[in-house]
């Protein structure tokens, strides 16, 4: 019904629909109160017209993020979607704020969007954007950790859409590592 | 089923149409 209804409005429907989060961190609430849900969108035209109206990532102020994830997917780890899962992850030295970040962010989200991941798209969880005064980050994330396959699959297309050099590695952490060891102590469970 | 795909460069289009 919302393809046929998408269609009658000359709007190109999406596989998905996603929901776009935002985090800005105020340190005087509890971490969820932080998180609020911007608006979700089924559609390109949707996608663009809310990518038109809200800040690019890079003109955030440090300690924000922007998620986006399949609707019904909450960008939490403890979500029952993702804790199983992991991320494949960027991260960026400070000055590719100002170089590469937002290109990143919306090759990121047009990977996403347009499922471009083959018969691997369902394993997609979503994306997330770290503005951090130490160095931003950009993170994939997926479902399932154990799906060797599927995760190196999506991590090879992911890198050559970002236009990473195959000099360049990217590095694949599972959630339930991550969550034990502060950051950048997770081991690396798979390399692209 | 069919899964909806699009590419970068029809993503891209759709961005400048009207």
């Amino acid at each position: 019904q919302e393809l046929l209804l998408a269609e009658s409005l000359g709007k190109h429907p999406l596989q998905n629909r996603w929901a776009l989060w935002f985090f800005k961190n105020d340190k005087s609430k509890v971490w969820q109160a932080n998180l609020r849900l911007v608006t979700k969108f089924s559609t390109v035209e949707d996608f663009w017209a809310l990518y038109s109206h809200i800040q690019l990532a890079s003109k955030l102020t440090s300690g924000c993020d922007y998620s986006l994830f399949k609707d019904g997917i909450e960008p939490m780890w403890e979500d029952s979607q993702n804790k199983r899962g992991g991320r494949w992850l960027i991260t960026l030295a400070k000055q590719q704020r100002h170089t590469e970040l937002d290109r990143f962010w919306l090759e990121t989200l047009l990977c996403l969007i347009g499922e471009m991941f083959d018969d691997y798209s369902d394993e997609v969880c979503g994306a997330v954007i770290n503005i951090r005064a130490k160095g931003d980050k950009i993170a994939l994330w997926t479902r399932d950790a154990e799906n060797q396959e599927g995760v190196t699959h999506i991590g090879r297309v992911y890198k050559e859409h970002l236009g990473l050099s195959q000099k360049v590695t990217i590095g694949y952490q599972a959630h339930a590592d991550t969550a034990t060891k502060s950051g950048s102590l997770a081991k690396t469970k798979f390399v692209v | 089923g069919t899964r909806i795909i699009y590419d970068r460069k029809f993503l891209l289009e759709c961005k400048n149409s009207p």
